[in-house]
């Protein structure tokens, strides 16, 4: 799976994400990817999410909403991402990680898999990281 | 308020091997999503830009490189969401295109609906003038190699966990 949040010059947020599923997956089995709210979610008023990992849980817990959901409760885009991962993992026994937005630029890119890919461009600044603590 | 542009390449395990090229891709695709923004392109534009040239690159589970199903066949799925007014589109079990999250902007923009699935966004994609690319194009010799050992009994359980990373 691969995923991307931005903010523009105006403060709008959006999401993408695309992915191939599931190594070796049933014929027809969709997973969170193309679901508003498990896949991604993206709304001025809290941010923009892109999730990735095991689709089936993603969609039990509507991860990318979930993530927003604590931003707009007042918590940070990195404790929101970490709190919306947790929950996936204690709940339902699920791993992955999201890039995540706010619409004043704040960024986070979270795991609780072994390893994630990622990369944020801001200011001319240029961060990336694939293990945990990058 | 900062610009910003941030992109993920999949969680899971990357083997060594792999990881040097998935590091400096996810660096360039958040680099070309920045430019956009810099351009004075949307939010929209930017991701659409960073998602598109991560299923270019056989390195990473999307377009290109997309994980063999079970009868080892690639079936795409892709979303996005504009904040400013909750537009979203997304295909899914998409076959025969390069970009499925090109394709999943066109379902936001030209139709009422938010997905389009299997054969219908087939249909769609050929009515929108999307070009079709042969189904062998998107696979990669990396990932028939993960089908055929996932296939066998007893495989590998790192590579087992891998494949349940969608």
């Amino acid at each position: 799976t691969v995923g991307a949040v931005a903010v523009d010059m105006e403060g709008n947020v959006a999401c993408a994400t695309s992915t191939g599923g599931m190594l070796n997956k049933m014929e027809g089995r969709v997973g969170d990817t193309p679901c508003i709210g498990s896949g991604g979610y993206a709304d001025n008023h809290s941010g923009a999410v892109s999730t990735t990992g095991h689709g089936e849980t993603i969609m039990k817990v509507t991860l990318a909403r979930l993530v927003l959901f604590y931003i707009e409760q007042g918590h940070s885009v990195e404790a929101a991402s970490d709190m919306g991962l947790a929950y996936m993992k204690s709940r339902v026994g699920g791993l992955g990680g999201v890039v995540t937005v706010d619409p004043r630029g704040n960024w986070a890119a979270r795991f609780s898999s072994l390893q994630m890919a990622w990369a944020a461009a801001q200011k001319d600044t240029l961060h990336y990281g694939l293990y945990v603590g990058e | 308020m900062l610009p910003v542009v941030v992109v993920h390449g999949g969680a899971g395990h990357i083997p060594k091997e792999r990881s040097e090229k998935s590091t400096s891709a996810v660096s360039s695709a958040a680099r070309s999503g920045y430019l956009v923004l810099q351009g004075g392109g949307s939010s929209m534009d930017a991701v659409v830009e960073a998602v598109s040239q991560l299923e270019n690159n056989p390195a990473f589970n999307a377009g290109c490189g997309s994980v063999l199903n079970a009868k080892g066949e690639v079936e795409m799925d892709a979303l996005v969401m504009d904040g400013k007014t909750l537009g979203s589109g997304a295909v899914s079990a998409v076959r025969n295109v390069a970009n499925p999250v090109e394709l999943a902007r066109m379902v936001m923009d030209k139709t009422s609906h938010a997905c389009l699935t299997a054969e219908g966004a087939s249909i769609f994609a050929r009515s929108m003038g999307v070009p079709e690319v042969p189904h062998e194009s998107l696979i990669t010799e990396y990932s028939r190699m993960r089908w055929r050992k996932n296939l066998l009994p007893g495989a590998d359980p790192v590579e087992c966990q891998m494949g349940k990373m969608g």
